[in-house]
């Protein structure tokens, strides 16, 4: 079949791509891609994200960022952060929360192609691209059109024993995308007295169901009161953890 | 405007109708639905449960039950649990998990009539309905055909700082239902070693969220090991927990 890849604005020149999936919203996907994007920065890395998830956008939030992108006759600029990631969002084109309900797939798609084909990203080494949840026609139709280098799993405990796992590697193996890793986002919680740490929603069964999907990598983040007031006052380049270390490798 | 209220089956005495709604799925609404059964059952009231969240019926799991509801020629006869909970859900009456894509707005809401008007609950003093997700369309077609008592509103603290609140107690007075209370889920974690209350998600706003929008009872819920594994383990009807105390009264 003939490929569906479009070609990137020509004012872009993008090493590594890298998509964040998850098998429903509410998992922290956004907030995973955020903490990559950081980390992978701090190495001294040129990075950008693209703001994938239009019903849900809230990467620009994270970052503190309020302004509206600019753009010229050929292309939109994408927004830089505080640390010089660059960013595109829907949140940066317009002014108001649209309605969830009024975004059809073709017409999410559609959009995140242009963030593709229209955005002038310049030098990039690693863009992070916040998918639009699930595993369904959305991400599908998004890995048919921008040539993704490796995918990283998102999901919650109690989702790790359905299928989100198997669909997301079968979602990416279709596409010829390697899984680099399986993230078990709010696997634990650090007792801020005791430093005792409490598996909530019983024991981690992230191990196991990774290697049976043979995924090498597995990182497990707890629900971390600093993680969640980073995200709410725009502050996620200051925040430390080195949760995710090893899944970049 | 015409009532589109409808008439429960002949065979059916109900005294309370109470719906558990939420902003969107994953929160918990149907984990605090099967618990203010549960309760309310140990109380020693007659209790029945409207699986009515047609696309996640997770009830049945909760209960423990793996049968398929009988019927006869002039209707469908409840499943009962363990401990004698009327239960009905779609996955009482079809073998598999169906695509939730399938379900669209209208055909959610029709199912739900018929769980109104086909199934023969009997006597009931209490019946808990685990709502469709959301404050939109189809809760709101829901309300209109079956005659609500009172709702109480589920939300995660990470959702409280947004509009689901705002939504929800419109959507009840629309409809002139009293808003029974408000349930913080997830609110906090109890350290296992050192019985340490840890706000995961920061300090909560629920109680302040609760009055300015004129809610008299909030409740909050840890994230408690033993609930998940008594949901995915079936043994909900165990379960001892005193955290929604208060909310019926
Ligand atoms: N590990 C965590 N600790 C604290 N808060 C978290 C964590 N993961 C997610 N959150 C919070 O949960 C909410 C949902 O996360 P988000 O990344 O937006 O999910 P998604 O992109 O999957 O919809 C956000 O408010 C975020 O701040
Ligand atoms: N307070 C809690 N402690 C532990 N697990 C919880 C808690 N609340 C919800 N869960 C788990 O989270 C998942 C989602 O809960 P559920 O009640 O099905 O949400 P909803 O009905 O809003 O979609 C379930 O697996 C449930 O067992
Ligand atoms: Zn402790």
């Amino acid at each position: 079949a003939e490929s569906l890849l479009v070609q990137p604005h020509v004012g872009s020149r993008i090493g590594k791509v890298i998509g964040v999936v998850s098998g429903k919203g509410g998992v922290g996907k956004s907030l995973i891609t955020s903490l990559l994007a950081v980390m992978t920065r701090r190495a001294g890395y040129r990075v950008a994200v693209m703001d994938a998830d239009i019903t849900g956008p809230s990467i620009p939030r994270a970052f503190g960022l309020h302004e509206r992108a600019s753009g010229v006759e050929g292309g939109i600029f994408p927004v830089e952060s505080k640390t010089g990631i660059e960013i595109m969002s829907l949140n940066l084109l317009v002014d108001h929360e649209t309605d969830p309900v009024v975004w059809r797939g073709p017409l999410i798609a559609g959009m995140v192609k242009q963030f593709w084909t229209d955005v002038i990203w310049g030098d990039v080494d690693y863009m992070f691209i916040d998918m639009p949840p699930g595993t369904g026609d959305v991400p599908l139709t998004v890995f048919q059109s921008i040539p993704v280098d490796g995918v990283v799993i998102v999901a919650s405990p109690q989702e790790l024993v359905g299928m989100i796992v198997e669909k997301a590697v079968n979602m990416a193996s279709m596409m010829h995308i390697p899984v680099l890793g399986l993230v078990e986002n709010m696997s634990y919680v650090v007792c801020s007295d005791c430093g005792k740490k409490n598996y909530v929603f019983g024991e981690s069964h992230a191990d196991e169901i990774a290697s049976k999907h043979g995924i090498a990598t597995v990182a497990k983040l707890p629900i971390d009161p600093g993680l969640a007031s980073a995200c709410d006052s725009g502050t996620i380049e200051t925040f430390d953890g080195n949760w995710l270390d090893g899944l970049l490798k």
